[in-house]
């Protein structure tokens, strides 16, 4: 872990009063390493290890810490800090309904994010109306269906052969007809340099004007979550993140990536197939899981 | 990169960010970087020359399993039960690769079936039917709700038996790799694989996601050791992710990569070639 491996680094710092250029080097260069294995972007890992250089220097080696334990806190307080906040709330729109618009790239979890979301939003006595877009990936409707009548919220959904954008707007229309709390939109998996994809999950934000659009990221995702977060901000505008598979053991990183590019909040994790397998987000859990 | 004279200092950090950008990881970055090294000490080669030999490399990864045993050209043997287990953690399109595999079966002439194995997730049985529709392929499924997977492979082989079906497609749900009793459960429709169908030809395959980074191998090395993976399928490649984690599986666990899943069409499936491979990887 990135413990041991600092502790070697760290022995020229022994006898030392003060954290310096030089013989932070080493340190810096294992903290890159782990975060590099851990599937942070090798760009957001460089601007990172800047950041904590920038904390790190200057600081004065407190008598009695050990340097490397001195200096992993300081990496570690650095990622929590970047992380964001925890229970981080969804947005609710007044009046109702609160419009969430789900996206991201294939098989990432959206669906399955889609269902876990209404019944988290059932604890908070906020009804549902779940809305069936993807009318691409084969049983998609079906899928979502299921889903709906397993946790008892209605669905709308108007087949495969009607578009997207015009589901999403009469989707929205039925919510506001059903009085319900929130309407949570599933949107077909994308990849984000599809141009014609990217302009149909335009086309259904400018539509619908959800309060709040979320980026749906395998927790395994590797050196694209940097980009495709990129592109589906710029592209799209997201409000915030929900980080699913992370009952896995796979490091997260992309966590870090899809945080420090678009600036905006890691709502919710995934943590299992069910439906209840949904969490709030602590940045400090995954700033140790990140971090090995 | 390539410029005059031998490659720079800049020019291998650069390789060495290529690399490391595309999932090829740290360790076999490293590896790799080092292998570069040596040879340019050795020969003095200009720039051309090493990035020549750096894709000769990476091509000698991608190739060292044919040179263990594993056959070249990747297909069902006509005539016989072929049964091709399809397995992998959850999402990276293992369904939808069936539906692929079902259609170049039916073009090439081959009796084809499915087994839809996945009788936990939401519509997987209805998502597969589909697929077995657009090629004219029956799917073998079970009605009732949490079925034991296991059962329907039993069924599905001996349906597939009785008619003299070639290409067995076994579809399985996703499992992530630290989940004892799923993998457990995949052990177990291994073993009713061997016990039923013997004298099959049966391979195994780990469907990866290339947009997947380091925990890749991790899944390969616990799915390799359930399943006795026979070889990889790497999907997703017509997005952004170079899939650079597929170097490590195959150096490590010496698995050849089959398919390349570009695309969510019926078409969009083509066998591995490193060549194409390491061409996009350092583009
Ligand atoms: N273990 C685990 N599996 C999950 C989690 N979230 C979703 N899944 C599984 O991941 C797979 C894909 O989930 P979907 O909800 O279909 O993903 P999607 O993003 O809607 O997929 P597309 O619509 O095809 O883009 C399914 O097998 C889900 O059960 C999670 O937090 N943990
Ligand atoms: N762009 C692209 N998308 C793909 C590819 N292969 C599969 N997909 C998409 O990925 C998503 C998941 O595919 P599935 O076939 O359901 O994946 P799976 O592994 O069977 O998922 P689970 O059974 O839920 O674990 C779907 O939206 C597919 O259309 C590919 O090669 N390229
Ligand atoms: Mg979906
Ligand atoms: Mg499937």
């Amino acid at each position: 872990a990135l413990a041991e491996r600092l502790e070697s680094a760290w022995k020229t710092l022994r006898g030392q009063d003060k954290i310096t250029e030089n013989n932070i080097q080493e340190a810096l260069r294992e903290v890159r390493r782990a975060l590099l294995e851990a599937d942070v972007n090798l760009q957001v890992a460089k601007d990172f290890i800047e950041n904590v250089r920038q904390r790190a220097i200057g600081a004065e080696v407190i008598a009695g810490v050990r340097p490397d334990q001195q200096f992993i806190k300081i990496v570690y307080d650095a990622l929590v800090e970047v992380m964001g906040e925890s229970h981080s709330p969804l947005a609710h729109g007044e009046p109702p309904p609160t419009i969430i618009l789900m996206a991201g790239l294939q098989g990432t979890g959206k669906t399955t994010a889609t269902a876990k979301l209404a019944l988290h939003l059932r604890k908070e006595r906020r009804s549902t109306l779940l809305v069936a877009t993807d009318v691409y990936r084969p049983a998609a409707i079906d899928q979502l269906i299921t889903l709906g009548r397993q946790i008892d919220v209605p669905v709308f959904e108007m087949g495969t052969a009607v578009s997207p954008v015009e589901i999403a707007r009469q989707g929205v229309a039925k919510a506001k007809e059903l009085g319900v709390d929130t309407v949570i939109i599933d949107t077909a998996g994308r990849l984000q340099i599809d141009a014609e994809m990217m302009a149909e999950l335009a086309a259904i934000k400018d539509a619908v004007q959800p309060h709040e659009t979320l980026l749906v990221v395998d927790a395994m995702t590797g050196q694209e979550a940097a980009n495709l977060t990129r592109a589906f901000h710029e592209q799209v505008g997201i409000t915030g993140a929900i980080l699913t598979k992370l009952d896995g053991d796979t490091r997260g990183g992309a966590a870090l990536s899809v945080r420090q590019v678009s600036g905006q909040p890691i709502k919710f994790i995934g943590v299992g197939e069910k439906v209840e397998a949904l969490q709030p987000f602590y940045p400090d859990r995954l700033a140790s899981r990140i971090l090995g | 990169i390539v410029g005059q004279g031998p490659l720079s200092r800049d020019a291998i950090e650069e390789i060495e960010m290529l690399l490391l950008q595309s999932d090829v990881g740290v360790k076999a970055t490293d590896r790799i970087i080092a292998a570069l090294q040596t040879k340019i000490r050795q020969e003095i080669l200009p720039a051309d020359q090493a990035i020549a030999y750096l894709k000769e490399i990476l091509r000698d990864i991608l190739d060292r399993p044919f040179e263990a045993g594993y056959r070249r050209d990747f297909a069902p043997k006509k005539g016989v039960l072929n049964i091709w287990l399809i397995a992998g953690v959850n999402g990276v399109g293992k369904t939808t690769t069936i539906g692929k595999l079902a259609h170049i079966a039916t073009q090439s002439g081959y009796r084809c079936l499915i087994a839809a194995a996945d009788t936990f997730r939401a519509a997987a049985t209805e998502q597969v039917k589909i697929w077995g529709q657009r090629s004219d392929v029956e799917v073998i499924a079970n009605p009732g709700k949490n079925t034991d997977p296991a059962a329907v492979v039993f069924d599905a082989i001996g349906a597939a038996q009785a008619r003299g079906t070639e290409l067995l497609l076994v579809d399985t749900a996703g499992r992530l790799q630290n989940k004892a009793n799923l993998m457990e459960e995949l052990k177990k429709i291994r073993r009713i694989i061997d016990k039923k169908a013997g004298d099959a030809q049966i391979e195994s395959l780990l469907v990866l996601d290339a947009t997947l980074g380091q925990n890749g191998l991790r899944q390969a090395q616990v799915f390799a050791e359930a399943a006795q993976l026979t070889g990889v399928i790497l999907t997703k490649l017509d997005g952004t992710a170079k899939g650079g984690v597929a170097l490590a599986v195959v150096q490590e666990l010496g698995l050849p990569i089959r398919f390349i899943g570009a695309g969510e069409g019926i078409k969009d499936l083509r066998p591995f070639s490193s060549f194409e491979f390491v061409e996009a990887l350092l583009s």
